[in-house]
């Protein structure tokens, strides 16, 4: 459902350039539970964000659902992303002026399609966020700020979900919740998930581990 | 070097209010390091910014090297956080206009003391930072930025320094690596160290462990 092909991403230029990515090719397949991990900065965000369309490759293709995405304008890549994508941040990106429950409902009214209310209850509740709907980010803790970044990228239920650190800041328990909420999706619905992750027990979970390293892919692991 | 009395800290009033700490005592002790657990919510971000200076509790006492803090006005209290303290935030608070290497400087610029050359070199090198110095933050990766919000906090030496989950966006290489510094600040220096954690790795590091539930902490741990 995603395929890349040749990724470069270079930043700056001459002596100072920072090559972020150095012809990485990746390939998802649908309903799968794919995840990326690697040293910090070794280009697992700068590759996430190309993925999803949310920055494009010095050099390289890549194909959403057989599009190709580098050879899009910015309003149609936009409108790809709305129908398709759903990213959780590594720094959650949430409007501050927003509370909680109305940074989760937000891509669902940008969408402009009727939201499956049940579902994004469920959403609410599942990551623990029932009783901080109405409070804004700066009066919600670290954790609480990244499980609303998770609960916005799946009340959606979009065809792949990109998540960048999703438990970074979680603890254990809250951990195991977010991962097995992750997991459901992928199993029980078939939703596509690429997941950046440090920790190992997330990678437990994968059908597929991929190691990234200097910009490349230099390993892959499938789940027995 | 650092005791609390019966913190508590509440958000809000009424029906509505948030009861963040609820009678919290700590004592830390001077060349320690302190580990603090507990689930996203329960308070740990809140306990080491009311310990710090950085917030003041809605009652209780806070005493750093003798002094009540809770009774200092705010250029008092500025002054000996510059002295005494070094705080690595949950989320950096890093400038975005200066570099790497201008932040991690910055409290020592501040402070108006000569820098110890040597360490602050020694510094940059360990947290793996020599060849990013120059970059602003925007343009290091999540963990590039951590790794810069530690060594801002380790180079001017602090009395006392609070880790807000520093390991949060690491992989588990930098992370032991940031763990093994922290490590032989306490041991070699005798540097006091409370962080706050998610990791199993950070706590077995620790000196002794506290864990916090509800705004308060309910159990402890001593290394044998
Ligand atoms: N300004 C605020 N207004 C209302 N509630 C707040 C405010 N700031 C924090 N809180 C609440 O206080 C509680 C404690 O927050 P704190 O940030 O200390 O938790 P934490 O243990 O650090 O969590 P995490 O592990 O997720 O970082 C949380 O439930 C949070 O929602
Ligand atoms: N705007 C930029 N200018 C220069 N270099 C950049 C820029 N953005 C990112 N980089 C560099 O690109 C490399 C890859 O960054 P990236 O954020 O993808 O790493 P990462 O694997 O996600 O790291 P982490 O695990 O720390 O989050 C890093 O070395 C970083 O310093
Ligand atoms: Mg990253
Ligand atoms: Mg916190």
């Amino acid at each position: 459902v995603v395929q890349a092909n040749e990724i470069t991403r270079v930043y700056g230029e001459g002596e100072t350039a920072v090559h972020a990515l150095n012809g990485c090719s990746v390939g998802v397949a649908h309903g799968e539970l794919t995840a990326v991990m690697g040293p910090s900065g070794s280009g697992k965000s700068t590759l996430m964000h190309i993925l999803a369309g949310l920055d494009r490759p010095s050099s390289g293709d890549v194909f959403i659902e057989g599009i190709d995405i580098t050879k899009l304008g910015d309003n149609d890549l936009t409108k790809l992303r709305r129908q398709h994508i759903g990213f959780i941040f590594q720094f959650f990106n949430l409007l501050p002026m927003l509370t909680a429950e109305e940074n989760i409902r937000l891509p669902l009214d940008l969408s402009g399609e009727k939201p499956d209310e049940n579902w994004v209850q469920e959403v609410i509740k599942r990551t623990g966020l029932d009783d901080r709907r109405t409070h804004r980010p700066s009066e919600l803790s670290g954790g609480q700020q990244q499980r609303v970044a998770i609960a916005r990228a799946l009340a959606s239920r979009p065809t792949v979900i990109f998540a960048d650190e999703p438990t970074g800041n979680l603890d254990s328990t809250n951990s195991a919740e977010i991962l097995s909420l992750l997991r459901e999706m992928v199993t029980n619905y078939g939703q596509t998930t690429v997941m950046v992750t440090h920790d190992a027990h997330a990678a437990a979970i994968a059908d597929r581990v991929l190691f990234l390293a200097d910009g490349c892919i230099v390993k892959e692991l499938r789940g027995a």
